[in-house]
């Protein structure tokens, strides 16, 4: 473990938590994408299959448990709680997110580090959650007014993958033999989709404006 | 697991 990927760890941490609050406190999903949500509660049950055979740590046990836990219920309560459902914008958030799920299964099964079952789920999961924000960015960019909380969850969301790269960086220079080239490639374009939110977060921050992102 | 094992991050 290291500053980064600890770093990395808690800004997602933070990005779920803050979503969890602003759909359980002000019974509200406006301006966030469903699609994005299933596609994430998908990368975690493929990602963390390891729960039960490989233990590391305490602390990994409890953060797969956190994030299986809340990408499930933040997908239960935008799909079946009767006060939230009715604050999701289905007409708006229509971007097929299934033809994203497809071509990361075909790929992991084209490119993999090894050819297990749970190697290959685990390389999907990788893939997958490189492409899992875009029904989110193209909602905001349709709904364009973002309201805070939805501005800051995208913005932890990008960062923990930004402070990965570092981690891996650090992994890299300190771990002899610590190469895993579909880790960086799926998790820099990952981070590089941000890179306009990013931008124009950063502006309405700076000029103290609403974010707006351009049509 | 390896030391270099990447499966021990989330």
């Amino acid at each position: 473990m290291n500053i980064f990927r600890l770093a990395g760890d808690m800004t997602h941490l933070a990005s779920v938590l803050v979503l969890l609050l602003k759909i359980h406190t002000i019974k509200s999903c406006a301006g966030v994408s469903l699609k994005t949500q299933e596609l994430y509660a998908i990368v975690f049950a493929t990602r963390y299959l390891d729960i039960f055979t490989s233990f590391y740590s305490i602390y990994n046990t409890l953060m797969k448990l956190i994030f299986l836990g809340s990408s499930f219920s933040i997908v239960w309560y935008m799909r079946y709680h009767k006060t939230v459902r009715r604050t999701y914008d289905r007409e708006q958030d229509t971007f097929r997110h299934w033809f994203l799920v497809l071509p990361c299964l075909l790929l992991a099964l084209l490119i993999h580090e090894k050819f297990t079952f749970l190697e290959v789920l685990w390389t999907f999961s990788l893939y997958l959650e490189a492409v899992a924000i875009l029904p989110q960015l193209v909602l905001l960019q349709r709904t364009r007014n973002i309201d805070n909380l939805t501005g800051q969850y995208v913005f932890l969301l990008g960062g923990y993958r930004g402070f990965y790269i570092l981690n891996w960086i650090y992994r890299y220079l300190t771990e002899p033999h610590f190469v895993h080239w579909i880790t960086w490639i799926a998790g820099l374009v990952q981070t590089l989709l941000y890179a306009d939110f990013f931008y124009y977060y950063f502006q309405s921050w700076k000029n103290n404006k609403k974010l707006q992102l351009p049509a | 697991p390896k030391d270099d094992d990447v499966k021990d991050e989330l």
